[in-house]
């Protein structure tokens, strides 16, 4: 999955989130045309018991944008990482809109993530103590190994806009 | 002049430079820490050189939507690991607050499937692949309704960047490296190895890649227009490569094929109107997760000390809470008219607020309905 922030000198903003949902999608490339093609269908795995033909398979995907009038500031938001992505964008906005850190640091902060068993998964570079305690209060660790999560995000206040690309997928944001 | 006079004069210049000095400093870190980034538009997509395409297109003229579509064309390029015109992807284009979009191109199920195939899901998180798992691709059909409605740029400028990128290649990235090297057996043996490798090994940091054949085909759909894709000779040759891997896609499928636009759900949090893509999406389980942390009152002191044990003690239970609702993410025209106004209320939120307690429960406690995990 991919996601792309994006406001523009008229002050439109487009959040999109694109997937061929795990990597390289099915694996199957079509020679002729050059396309890979996804495996979407893997979405329902655990999340229903029958499918129709028509029908679109759940999806984490959540291209956001947030506005507030009195602060005159537009932030745009998603990501990508499969089940990650809707807690490290949860996580992204809450550093940046109420814990006060700069949109950089609110992206790059460590993430918690609770997978589908309940057991909690801790980012590398997670604070060994605050893991420690919460492990202590009867949060069972998960086992997961790779984290894929990733949140790109624009905010603009006034007419001052930054933008940052996730370091985690070595991203790098551009404008004028 | 008296020698005490002399030494007061001094301490006065030494003083008065030192406050001048000072003053210059505080000032240039006043304006450092005002200055703006950028002052007029940006792009943040996963790589440098796509984040560049799409502000290029910007300073051409080109809407954000303009913007976007290209640095998506040069993202599956740049990282095919990730998305590609064979995907499908969802817009939230905001004009104005009350004018807020979401457009739907999500992959859909085709007209013939395996109508066991869900009896292939695994029990844990683990890659699918395999053409039985090819949904209907949504993703130019996606791009077509957004520079319909927003675009300010001819449809083939957009693809500019992308056909040059594809066609002339570019230096491997070292993210993709990194896939690639983890992904090598699979590869070697698959298709995908007509691209990705070179004397039947993967490709490494610093090869050239380059993609003919998909720059060929994104010239057609950028000289015809988004609908080659979905019928002619480029939507024939797509369905015989898929039905040749096994797959049941068929023609009527990609016809068929269309996105969706609706209105983007604004949800209130505080002073911010959020704007989320409704189902199947999972903007409502955002709006849960942020609605139920909102009533902790967070501030900065929120990540200092002791309280920082509680702030991620709220934020895990919560987040086990929102597992116990994956369940009502899906396909609303599927979905038995179910109702999950709930997940974006704040009655609800609210009530589950009131659920959490001071030491983590056993599973069930919060509805938790066991699913896989998934890594796209």
């Amino acid at each position: 999955t991919s996601h792309l922030s994006v406001i523009d000198k008229d002050g439109m903003a487009v959040s999109v989130t694109s997937t061929i949902n795990q990597m390289f999608g099915s694996t199957v490339y079509s020679p002729r045309t050059g396309v890979i093609l996804n495996n979407e269908l893997a979405d329902f795995c655990g999340r229903a018991t029958k499918i129709s033909a028509g029908e679109q398979p759940p999806s984490s995907m959540v291209p956001t944008v947030l506005y507030s009038k009195p602060q005159k500031t537009v932030l745009v938001v998603g990501g990508a990482g499969g089940s990650m992505i809707v807690s490290s964008v949860a996580l992204a906005i809450m550093n940046h809109i109420w814990m006060g850190k700069d949109l950089k640091d609110a992206i790059s902060a460590p993430v918690v993530f609770v997978d589908s068993s309940n057991g909690v998964n801790f980012e590398k570079t997670f604070d060994q103590a605050v893991k420690e305690k919460l492990k202590a209060m009867g949060h069972k660790e998960g086992k997961l190994q790779h984290f894929f999560n990733v949140v790109n995000a624009i905010s603009k206040q006034g007419s001052c806009i930054t933008a940052v690309s996730d370091a985690r997928k070595e991203g790098k944001a551009a404008g004028y | 002049m008296s020698k005490s006079k002399k030494r007061v004069r001094c301490c006065v210049c030494f003083a008065l430079i030192c406050v001048i000095l000072i003053s210059i400093l505080l000032i240039i870190l006043l304006v450092k820490s005002n200055r703006c980034e950028y002052t007029q538009a940006a792009v943040a997509a996963d790589s440098e050189i796509c984040s560049d395409v799409g502000r290029n297109i910007l300073q051409e003229g080109g809407s954000a939507v303009d913007g976007a579509i290209a640095a998506l064309l040069c993202t599956s390029l740049v990282n095919p690991q990730s998305m590609g015109l064979g995907g499908g992807a969802i817009f939230t284009v905001f004009e104005n607050p009350d004018h807020v979009k979401v457009i739907n191109g999500r992959e859909r199920v085709p007209k013939v499937f395996k109508r066991d195939l869900l009896n292939d899901c695994p029990q844990n998180t683990a890659l699918l692949p395999g053409s039985q798992w090819i949904g209907v691709p949504g993703e130019i059909q996606a791009y077509k309704k957004a520079h319909d409605v927003y675009g300010k740029l001819p449809w083939k400028t957009l693809f500019k960047p992308a056909i040059k990128l594809a066609r002339e290649g570019f230096p491997l990235p070292s993210v993709l490296e990194k896939y690639l090297f983890f992904f090598q057996k699979a590869m070697v043996n698959s298709s995908l190895c007509s691209v990705f490798c070179k004397d039947n090994k993967v490709l490494k940091k610093g090869d050239m890649l380059q993609y003919p054949e998909l720059a060929k085909t994104m010239e057609i759909i950028a000289d015809k227009g988004p609908d080659a894709f979905y019928e002619g000779k480029l939507a024939e040759d797509l369905i015989q490569d898929i039905k040749s891997a096994g797959g049941s896609l068929s023609l009527e499928d990609l016809r068929s094929m269309q996105a969706e636009v609706k209105d983007a759900l604004p949800v209130q949090l505080g002073d911010y109107t959020m704007y989320i893509p409704p189902l199947p999406a999972s903007g409502s389980l955002l709006s849960f997760i942020l609605n139920v942390m909102k009533g902790y009152s967070l501030r900065p002191e929120s990540m200092k000390g002791e309280e920082e044990i509680w702030t991620y003690h709220h934020i895990i239970e919560t987040l086990k809470f929102a597992n116990g609702l994956k369940k009502y993410v899906k396909d609303p025209a599927f979905s038995d008219g179910n109702d999950t106004s709930h997940l974006v209320s704040l009655d609800f939120a609210d009530k589950v607020r009131a659920m959490i307690k001071d030491e983590p429960q056993p599973l069930q406690y919060y509805n938790v309905m066991p699913s896989a995990d998934s890594m796209g």
